[in-house]
């Protein structure tokens, strides 16, 4: 464990624990993409099956735990407490469309032909379209309210922190991973845009609009 | 160099 692993972990609760503060005290989902939260749903499901099969200590076991459960109670609110506050008429991205190639690339490739392994490799590429979703609703409604950019800003911070902990890791360790190396740069330069409003505009006081 | 020996990443 290493700060910039610990920051990236302790990122990306908050990121969920924002979200899941502002649809319980505001009592709506408004601004929420549905779509993005089953796809972590299907992320987390199929990375933490090791739960099962392999401790590696208690921070871990409860991290896996927290992410699983946050991520299903977010549904559960999206999808039946809040459900008349869900904006489904602009969450219209088609998920199978990110679902399907990265089922695709995972029996392409991966570290081995395993079921659990396959499964931990889909996960990761999944993870890093995941936001797709999310960001196209903001897109096509044109503005995002400022509880939803912090949301957005520490789930983004997460895996940019886990790039610098990878590089702290190869020269520390030797341990690289390349499958999530290469997915979490990409997670996170699908964000840059993103940072780019949030620190310029968001920070400043403003509201995220995008330009008509 | 160990390539994922442990996945102890979340």
């Amino acid at each position: 464990m290493n700060i910039f692993r610990l920051l990236g972990d302790l990122s990306h609760l908050l990121a969920i624990i924002i979200l899941l503060v502002k649809i319980w005290k505001t009592r709506s989902c408004a601004g929420i993409s549905g779509k993005s939260q089953i796809l972590f749903a299907v992320v987390y499901t199929s990375r933490y099956l090791d739960l099962i099969n392999a401790f590696i200590s208690p921070y871990n076991t409860i991290m896996k735990i927290v992410f699983l459960a946050a991520s299903y109670g977010t549904i559960y609110l999206m999808y039946m407490k809040f459900k008349a506050t869900y904006d489904v008429n602009h969450d219209t991205f088609r998920i199978e469309f990110l679902i399907a190639p990265a089922a695709v690339l995972a029996l392409i490739v991966n570290h081995a032909f395993e079921p659990l392994e396959i499964l931990w490799t889909f996960s990761i590429y999944l993870e890093s379209v995941a936001i797709l979703p999310q960001l196209f609703l903001v897109s096509k409604t044109g503005e995002a309210e400022s509880i939803t950019s912090h949301y957005l800003f520490m789930l983004g911070s997460y895996r940019a922190l886990y790039i610098f902990n990878w590089i702290y890791r190869y020269y520390a360790e030797n341990h690289y991973d390349l499958i999530a190396i290469v997915a979490g740069i990409v997670q996170t330069v699908l964000y840059c845009d993103f940072f780019y409003l949030y620190i310029t505009k968001v920070l400043k006081g403003k509201k995220l609009q995008l330009p008509a | 160099i160990v390539i994922n020996e442990i996945k102890d990443e979340l």
